[in-house]
């Protein structure tokens, strides 16, 4: 979706 | 061998209806300190995190750590056949390749057990850093789900803005627009209908409506839900299961293009 951002891209891998 | 008694196993059965349309499968984690799941949406915009402390549990034993895959859509099915006045016991052998489900109904005159087999699930576990966020409100979760549901009827994505008086929630459409402002509300007489807002700064993010009406599915697990807000991080979307743990949803915001 258009501006939607991922939740990774703020709460990194363990 | 891990084994957890809930007295309220319908406890169990709303978390379940609350996360199974958000999430396909997942790994559920047990330790000596209770029973947890993380898990991203199918599009990894959203995160879910459960935790059930152990000492929410009548009984609770994990001689070891383990972690058990389960299709949400399978544990769902399982768990409609309980009762919901029933008690819930879960058993699983160390290296099983099954979890039980024992269900009691109050007089323990019926007793039923399901057997559900679990499966291998690769899954990634996120760091979630402890924040202090710029708001926190704290509403009552029948007023937040019926929030999101009307302005989904307008808009796809949702404006929340905090100030220290008020919560705002606003959405544009084909059709028109629409706000519903929440005045802050410490009401004594009835506490389930207090609104409380904590700010540091004003702040204003913009989320996608879907979710956070799929977020509103675990309303019956409690009279508040807790939104927590930062200029630019997710959102968090926190309902609290009184004495046993609480049910998080973490989503990333919308940016501008």
């Amino acid at each position: 979706a258009p501006g939607q951002k991922g939740i990774m891209s703020f709460f990194g891998k363990k | 061998m891990f084994e957890a008694r809930l007295q309220q196993g319908a406890l169990l059965k709303k978390v379940v209806e609350a996360i199974k349309d958000l999430i396909e499968d997942a790994n559920f984690d047990c330790n000596n300190s209770g029973f947890s799941l993380q898990a991203m949406d199918s599009s990894h915009v959203s995160l879910v995190a459960l935790s059930l402390r152990a000492d929410g549990f009548e009984h609770y034993r994990c001689d070891r750590n383990v972690s058990m895959g389960m299709k949400l859509a399978n544990l769902s099915k399982i768990l409609k056949c309980a009762g919901n006045d029933d008690a819930i016991t879960m058993k699983s052998e160390d290296n099983g390749d099954t979890i039980t489900f024992m269900f009691e109904s109050q007089n323990q005159e019926r007793l039923s057990e399901f057997d559900l087999k679990l499966m291998d699930i690769d899954s990634e576990h996120l760091g979630i850093p402890e924040a202090e966020y710029d708001a926190t409100v704290k509403l009552p979760s029948s007023e937040f789900q019926r929030i999101v549901k009307d302005l989904a009827s307008i808009g796809d994505t949702v404006e929340i803005s905090v100030t220290k008086d008020a919560v705002k929630f606003g959405t544009n459409g084909d059709i028109g627009s629409a706000n519903v402002m929440c005045r802050q509300n410490k009401s004594v007489d009835k506490p389930e209908e207090s609104t409380e807002i904590d700010i540091t700064e004003p702040v204003a993010l913009t989320f996608a409506l879907r979710y956070l009406n799929s977020f509103a599915k675990a309303t019956p697990l409690s009279s508040h839900v807790v939104l927590k807000l930062s200029k630019d991080l997710p959102i968090v979307v926190e309902y609290h299961i009184e004495n046993v743990g609480r049910l998080s949803f973490f989503l990333a915001p919308k940016v501008e293009e």
